[in-house]
């Protein structure tokens, strides 16, 4: 899955 | 959140500590690229953007806060309250050379094409080679004061870890960004000669020398 959901990393 | 990623945050986190640290006890910037602090304060301020869209944790908001405060803070004692000391003629890097490709690259690779979007794929990319003018200035000037080469260990280590980040969490939640896995793995590389030469030698007690 690429990272659309909400980004949680710096 | 995981044990590699927070090693990374907090490796980052003594990063900009025993830069601004060093700045600040020395009262001297010598040997800090000035253009390498510029593409980082580049980089926080269109990575966290998102800080008053989206609300991830304490932790999250916290650290976003300090990194761009410290890079900004940075930006000041070099260009202003220390300017005396900014080596300027040793910090030639054409950054322009590494902001424009980033942003061509981010508005034709990214996941989406909205403005946030490509506004954090442009910083990962442009995170990826913004230690480049820092690099280039240690290897003009043929050495590195040992604390800013402390610096550069924990900086490059901060996204050295987070690679493992990306692999626990793909092992563990099938989850992964590969834009910032690829930018993530050149970022690191481009350390690979300095942490040879750190190793081999500033844990040596020596002084950082590069080969002229």
């Amino acid at each position: 899955t690429n990272d659309n959901d909400v980004k949680d990393e710096l | 959140m995981n044990v590699f990623r927070l090693l990374g945050d907090l490796s980052h986190l003594i990063a900009v500590i025993i830069l601004l640290q060093k700045i600040w006890h020395t009262r001297s910037c010598a040997g800090i690229s000035g253009k390498s602090q510029v593409l980082f304060a580049l980089v926080y301020t269109a990575r966290y953007l998102d800080l008053v869209s989206t609300y991830v944790s304490l932790y999250n908001t916290f650290m976003k806060v300090i990194f761009l405060i410290s890079s900004y803070a940075t930006i000041y004692f070099i260009y202003m309250k220390f300017r005396a000391t900014y080596d300027r003629n040793h910090d030639t890097f054409r950054i322009e050379f590494l902001i424009l490709p980033s942003v061509l690259l981010a508005l034709l690779i990214n996941h989406q094409f909205s403005f946030l979007e490509v506004l954090w794929t442009f910083s990962i990319y442009l995170e990826s080679v913004a230690i480049l003018p820092q690099l280039f200035m240690v290897s003009k000037t043929g050495e590195a004061e040992s604390i800013t080469s402390h610096y550069l260990f924990a900086l490059g280590s901060y996204r050295g870890l987070y690679i493992f980040n990306w692999i626990y969490r793909y092992w563990s939640e099938q989850h992964y960004d590969i834009i910032a896995i690829v930018a993530g793995v050149v970022q690191t590389v481009l350390y690979c000669d300095f942490f040879y030469l750190y190793v081999t030698k500033v844990l040596k007690g020596k002084k950082l020398q590069l080969p002229a």
